[in-house]
């Protein structure tokens, strides 16, 4: 996350490559599913068998013996509706909830996030010299409308993505950070409204930051959990 | 630190049994340690094989053959591990080949070898015994010979000749840099014995077989399952942790574009693409391959040459998740190029949905991915929530794809392949009837998820 602040976001989860590095974001909705992006993936059969996902934790390469973490491997991998470029990763066992853990919200169907309301990324990507790497980075945003955002993308956001406003220093998702939450409050509870995609630039500043909009694929989540 | 099982070739979920008739030869120990039965059947020089059996309850059966059509056969069971001796099952030789135990009775040039045991044509002083493994008429090295094993010929005009059996470093060459080497050298370069993969002493290590399936990391034969420049095995000596091993090249093939290679996009985990992008997804600048600044690396383009480590190019030379470089910041050593495009692996549509495709009747019975449907009113592969009995009004006949729960995503079914419940058909909506997708903010209230608590800061007194 580049222009954030290290900070708590419990549902969101680091995904692990075989040799237990991080290499992209992830959230948790469910106590046995997480939800990323096509891209941080081989295929959508691809063999799952030595990645995991981490959580509880803080740090990006923890301790041996930290006692809060949790590190599950993956066991299933189904890709979304073609132009979602979401993925639902299945867990191998449940994701065990406490104060460091727990699932976030996912949105009504079809739900639009109010302009300006104020959101906000979480990862362990890179930060670009902004924020120390070596732990969970949180930046807030606010959100823009799809109208306002096509003024800066010349009409090329679609319904099933959602921006966040332009700010005038360097906020936004970096490497390793695609797949995590853009999470919305709503009164005490966060829910699920964006996840981030990897974009050409890392919060330039002055250009908003665009997102998959969870909202429209909350049936086909459900869907997945439940079949 | 060597372990007795270095001597022996896993099989998982098999063990070996015998033909009729020889069932007594079988010697049974149980309650024995993996390690302590592959003791046992080294020292015993009855001892070919062994079956280790975990259930109904550890047993370790000590074999006097190994796979072959005249004496056993090798059977599924996954309660038992079968072990069999690498000098009875190897078609190569280790060092001068004194250890090896195959099959072969002919020599290089063609000639049947004499039985060990006959003095015709000709004599000589060598006496089978159970040690010497001087069996039937079998290429054998009793005297350390340096060209490996041989035999007498039941020429009279040629006394004895080398049998020409292979060096295991010689019987699989490599390509490139090993990455697909499955052939059966257990030694490095220096002759120390490799570490079985399967195993965590002398040295502790990360790559455990049963987490890397695709990189057959089998027993402690030399492998390359972290893209080094040759494959190489950690060693038995606990003051060398790894070392490689020397694996004789595949000749040169005529340099050619391979037709998998793609430019414009990639595939998988983008092995084979050869594009010229050579910026990480945020735009920075990649360093060039054959540079050591600002990041040192030992992907030198020489040692990779099937890699395409051409000038600055993203390119994934290890098997990472994407196409990737070493970046120009000193910062950020690398960086994924997640900017290229997956190039579509969905097929064609093959025909057009109204609205939802709640109303589809067509018979496409694909999904985009091109795999068979699954009929509708089956259990198999996938138990069915969705069927004929609870969508009676559905039309679910035969595995036609359908839209029985109005999915706002198109018409869908369960599939044949056992790895994916469901997925959408290869069906597109129809041209011109794109409708909006979203809906304006309402109010909404959440009871059990999203929950944090936050550390509000605290002010001392």
């Amino acid at each position: 996350i580049v222009g954030g602040m290290p900070g708590n976001s419990p549902w969101t989860i680091s995904l692990r490559d075989r040799k237990g590095q991080h290499f992209c974001g992830g959230s948790l909705v469910d106590a046995k599913w997480v939800i990323s992006t096509r891209q941080c993936f081989s295929s959508c059969d691809a063999d799952l068998t030595g990645y995991s996902a981490m959580m509880g934790t803080l740090f990006r390469d923890p301790k041996e013996g930290e006692p809060s973490k949790q590190n599950i491997p993956l066991s299933k991998i189904v890709c979304g509706p073609s132009e979602s470029f979401l993925v639902m990763l299945q867990l191998e066992t449940p994701a065990q909830f406490n104060e460091r853990v727990s699932q976030i919200c996912l949105p009504p169907e079809r739900f639009i996030v109010p302009e300006g309301n104020t959101c906000e990324i979480a990862g362990w990507g890179e930060t670009q010299g902004t924020a120390d790497e070596t732990v969970l980075n949180v930046a807030q945003m606010p959100v823009l409308s799809n109208k306002e955002c096509n003024k800066f993308f010349r009409g090329r956001v679609k319904e099933n993505e959602m921006c966040t406003a332009p700010v005038q220093i360097p906020v936004g998702a970096c490497e390793k950070d695609y797949g995590g939450p853009l999470a919305c409050q709503n009164s005490d509870c966060w829910v699920l409204e964006g996840v981030m995609i990897p974009m050409r630039r890392c919060g330039h500043k002055g250009q908003p930051n665009i997102f998959i909009r969870v909202s429209v694929y909350v049936d086909w989540i459900k869907k997945v959990m439940e079949l | 630190y060597r372990s007795p099982l270095n001597d022996f070739q896993r099989s998982e979920g098999r063990e070996l049994v015998p033909l009729k008739g020889s069932v007594d030869r079988v010697r049974p120990l149980p309650g024995v340690s993996l390690e302590e039965c592959a003791k046992q059947c080294s020292e015993s020089l009855d001892c070919r094989a062994f079956n280790y059996e975990t259930r109904p309850s550890v047993t370790c059966k000590l074999l006097p053959w190994i796979r072959d059509t005249n004496s056993a056969e090798v059977k599924r069971n996954v309660n038992s591990d079968l072990y069999e001796k690498k000098d009875y099952l190897r078609q190569c030789t280790v060092g001068k080949g004194t250890s090896y135990r195959g099959k072969v009775s002919k020599t290089v040039s063609g000639r049947e070898c004499q039985q060990w045991w006959s003095k015709f044509p000709h004599d000589h002083r060598h006496t089978p015994s159970a040690k010497n493994g001087l069996e039937l008429n079998y290429c054998r090295n009793p005297d350390g010979d340096p060209s490996g094993p041989w035999c007498y010929t039941t020429d009279p005009e040629r006394r004895y000749e080398t049998c020409g059996i292979p060096r295991c470093e010689d019987e699989v060459c490599m390509t490139c840099n090993g990455e697909d080497y499955r052939g059966q050298v257990d030694h490095t370069v220096e002759g120390l014995e490799c570490q079985r993969w399967d195993q965590q002493y002398p040295h502790q290590h990360i790559y455990q077989p049963e987490k890397y399936p695709d990189k057959s990391l089998d027993d402690n034969y030399c492998r390359n399952p972290d893209a080094s420049p040759v494959p190489w095995c950690y060693t038995t000596d606990p003051k060398v942790e790894r070392q490689d091993c020397r694996i004789s090249k595949c000749q040169k093939t005529l340099k050619r574009s391979r037709p998998t290679h793609t430019t414009y996009c990639f595939r998988n985990r983008g092995e084979d693409y050869r594009g010229k992008v050579n910026e990480t997804t945020s735009g920075i600048p990649c360093q060039r391959w054959d540079a050591q600044y600002p990041h040192r690396h030992p992907f030198y383009p020489q040692a990779y040459e099937c890699k395409g480590l051409e000038e600055n190019y993203c390119r994934n030379p290890d098997g990472s998740e994407a196409p990737w470089c070493f970046t120009s910041v000193p910062e950020m050593r690398t960086a994924f190029c997640l900017q290229i495009k997956r190039c579509a692996d969905d097929i064609e549509a093959e025909d057009c949905y109204h609205e939802n495709g709640k109303n589809y009747q067509g018979t496409v019975r694909k999904t985009r991915k091109g795999i068979t449907c699954q009929k509708w009113s089956l259990n198999t592969p996938h138990r069915t929530k969705i069927n004929p009995t609870t969508h009676p009004h559905a039309n679910l006949t035969e595995n036609y794809c359908r839209n029985p729960d109005g999915d706002r995503h198109g018409p869908w079914c369960y599939t044949t392949d056992h790895k994916t419940e469901f997925d959408y058909c290869a069906i597109k909506q129809c041209a011109g009837e794109k409708v909006s997708i979203v809906e304006p903010a309402e109010k909404v209230e959440f009871t059990e998820c999203g929950k944090r608590e936050d550390r509000v800061n605290m002010k001392a007194r």
